[in-house]
């Protein structure tokens, strides 16, 4: 509750016309940005929560004793994809991709995450091998003012399936060959 | 797999037609601009600016071709085109899917003159001039250029005074055969020709509109002018028979604003240093 409430009160600031529509000052701006982060920020704590507890109860039916060091599982977002930013995947060689499915209803979703590798395997719940594409990140993507990255392409593998609100996880491991696409056509126009 | 396809003018870079739901229409897309309008902000020179949308004359194309780049594989086929240097976008179609998404790109936006940044969709779709908006992304209200349902329009303004709030969807139809552009985010919009669809996406204002806030519509990140990063969903179908997935247009389109809205939540996690039937 009190983590939902920082969340809570920047939305009840940002019912004032200004943060709707944006013809508040500057700065004023960018402190609505400062209020909305903290407040994803404390709610990141929920999610994370309750997943883990979503999992954890997945977990205990199977036959497996689930074991895990921290009381809770660790799910790390990634708020900065839309500049094909993210700390996590660029910097581990495997790491485990859980897509949790909101809707009411079965969707696939194509996950896309900036990596630095030239190749990976991923291995749904079944345990098969998904087909993965690398994609080099736009060039004017890679010059955005403010992003810190070392990701140049992008891994696409398409999350099929996610049971309604529910969740498929998905274990990535980078590998020694190199997919990363070539243009078909390049011009200059 | 769901026949969706584009093509590519290979002199221009652009978008030339399309292809979807068993329907193939000639269709352009570009970027342009409207110079925002400066003045004493007496009654008839009011300036573009936080509160006000006042061009300054039509809108200017930033660039007439782009430079590509074409990436094909087995789960997406994607155009990566370089309008300007503060211009660029990457339309894509991912496999199984029926929709074409316009991944656009804009900004540090060059000021002076201040600029109104547009993507325009272009069709042969007689369109009557009638188009549809979405009412904070529920019904779609009619639109009809130049008019207003209520009372007879002494048009003051050509271009804004044809604006409206797009909260998630705009549409055009031509007979049985519908066009929805669905946005991520409000943005206005409008349809100033038959068959065209246009979208505002990013603005920069030299001069304060006096309607408040003090301050001209400049926005900056790091220093800079803000550079936004957005996207659009095209889906070109049938608007009363259904689509070879059994659904109208408007459905196909409902279940697209519903899966962008509500989209799958992406966590990651340590392997813990377990192979993967360990972990599993």
């Amino acid at each position: 509750r009190v983590d939902l409430n920082v969340m809570r009160e920047a939305m009840g600031v940002m019912q004032h016309h200004d943060a709707v529509s944006g013809t508040e000052k500057e700065h004023v701006a960018h402190d609505y940005a400062r209020l909305l982060t903290r407040g994803f920020d404390e709610c990141h704590i929920i999610t994370n929560a309750a997943l883990s507890q979503i999992v954890q109860k997945g977990a205990t039916k199977s036959e497996h004793n689930f074991h895990y060091e921290s009381d809770t599982m660790q799910f790390n977002s990634c708020p900065l994809l839309n500049v094909s930013q993210c700390s996590f995947t660029e910097s581990r060689n495997a790491f485990v991709v859980t897509v949790y499915n909101p809707l009411s209803r079965p969707v696939s979703k194509f996950v896309r995450l900036p990596v630095t590798g030239t190749s990976y395997s991923v291995r749904g719940p079944d345990g098969k091998r998904l087909q993965t594409q690398l994609i080099p990140v736009a060039p004017s993507i890679l010059k955005i003012p403010g992003r810190q990255s070392n990701a140049t392409v992008e891994l696409i593998f398409r999350a099929k399936d996610l049971p309604p609100l529910g969740f498929n996880s998905y274990y990535v491991e980078k590998t020694k060959k190199n997919i990363v696409s070539e243009p078909e056509i390049s011009r200059d126009t | 797999k769901t026949d969706t396809e584009f093509e590519i003018d290979q002199k221009t870079g652009l978008l030339s037609r399309v292809h979807m739901n068993g329907r193939d229409i000639p269709l352009t897309q570009s970027f342009l601009y409207y110079e925002g309008f400066v003045g004493n902000n007496s009654v008839d020179t009011r300036s573009s600016g936080a509160y006000i949308f006042r061009p300054n004359g039509t809108a200017k194309s930033v660039s007439p071709s782009a430079n590509i780049s074409i990436f094909k594989g087995a789960l997406v086929n994607e155009v990566h085109q370089v309008f300007d240097d503060w211009v660029s976008q990457i339309v894509r179609v991912y496999n199984e899917e029926r929709y074409i998404e316009f991944d656009w790109l804009v900004g540090p936006i060059p000021i002076v003159p201040g600029k109104e940044v547009i993507t325009s969709y272009t069709t042969p779709m007689k369109t009557n001039k009638l188009f549809y908006t979405d009412s904070n992304g529920r019904e779609m209200l009619r639109r009809e250029r130049n008019a207003r349902p209520t009372w007879d329009l002494d048009v003051q303004e050509p271009i804004a005074g044809n604006y409206y709030p797009v909260t998630s969807k705009i549409v055009l139809t031509d007979g049985d055969i519908e066009l929805a552009v669905l946005t991520d985010r409000a943005q206005g919009g409008t349809s100033l020709k038959d068959g065209e669809v246009e979208l505002m996406l990013h603005r920069a204002c030299l001069h304060d509109d006096a309607f408040g806030v003090g301050e001209a519509l400049l926005e900056e990140a790091f220093g800079r002018g803000l550079v936004a990063r957005g996207s659009h969903y095209l889906i070109l179908g049938n608007k009363n028979s259904s689509n070879p997935d059994g659904k109208t247009a408007a459905a196909q389109e409902r279940d697209l604003a519903q899966q962008k809205l509500l989209s799958a939540w992406t966590f990651l996690s340590e392997t813990e240093g377990l192979t993967f039937e360990q972990y599993k």
